[in-house]
């Protein structure tokens, strides 16, 4: 089964 | 004081358009190279990021970096109110502004109109400038017709990229199917198909996000696939003279 990610997983806080 | 004119207003429409079903509130942000937006869709699943750069506009000016909080159904309301064939000037008067102006321009009127300009608390992401392992360039129309086929059969949509092309392909409780659309180096650029695999990625999503993402089609006839393995697949559509609009789709991934 897949899961869906989410953006802030992949991409860092400014 | 800021300033910013559109020589094409319709443009400027279309891009409001385009994002209107994936974010609600977003700071636009404008500085000296241009005007810039981040914001992600309320499930944070989707980013979508524009740029329009200085020298694109009939006219610029921005002489101290501002950010302006808008509602994008507030703002389309006042575009409503606006021609097609407009020229739009967008336009602040004070450091900290709190409504921000529109000039609609034809040859036979002018109307102008405020928006009240909100503080919007928002997570700002910084998204490395990395190399893909695929990129794919394709008719935007065409891959709106696969996204829109496919996803009657199931709402996740697999991608796959091999030097041969693109294939992208369901598997649904009613069966399943695959498209697979060839390399052309056609005359006509916009019904080009290129391929540029470093690595071959298989990729699963969600095709609601790529049905909205489709909006933007009408800013390019071609849309760029950027992909590497179990990484936000970017799609980017270039705004002639303009900049980009860029939409990151976070995948499905194997727990």
């Amino acid at each position: 089964l897949k899961t869906q990610q989410s953006i802030p997983n992949f991409f860092t806080d400014m | 004081m800021f300033e910013a004119k559109f020589e094409d207003g319709g443009l400027f429409k279309k891009i409001v358009e385009a994002i209107k079903e994936l974010v609600k509130n977003v700071n636009l942000e404008a500085n000296g190279t241009g005007i810039s937006l981040q914001a992600m869709d309320t499930s944070h699943v989707a980013l979508v990021a524009l740029q329009l750069n200085e020298k694109g506009f009939k006219k610029y000016r921005c002489e101290k970096s501002l950010t302006m909080g808008l509602s994008i159904e507030n703002l389309q309301k006042i575009l409503k109110c606006s021609g097609n064939d407009d020229q739009i000037t967008l336009r602040t008067q004070d450091e900290e502004p709190t409504t921000l102006s529109f000039t609609f321009e034809s040859k036979n009127r002018i109307s102008e109109f405020q928006l009240n300009l909100m503080s919007l608390d928002q997570e700002q992401l910084g998204v490395p400038d990395t190399e893909y392992s695929s990129v794919v360039r394709m008719p935007s129309n065409e891959f709106t017709k696969i996204c829109r086929e496919l996803g009657n059969i199931n709402e996740a949509i697999g991608i796959e990229t091999s030097k041969e092309g693109i294939k992208f392909y369901v598997k649904g409780d009613i069966g399943e199917g695959q498209v697979s659309v060839k390399i052309n180096d056609t005359e006509k650029p916009e019904e080009r198909v290129e391929c540029e695999v470093d690595e071959p990625v298989n990729l699963s999503f969600a095709v609601r996000y790529f049905n909205l993402f489709n909006k933007a089609s009408a800013l390019s006839s071609q849309v760029i696939l950027s992909m590497s393995q179990d990484q936000p697949l970017v799609i980017e559509y270039i705004i002639e003279e303009m900049g980009s609009l860029k939409l990151y789709l976070a995948p499905k991934i194997n727990d």
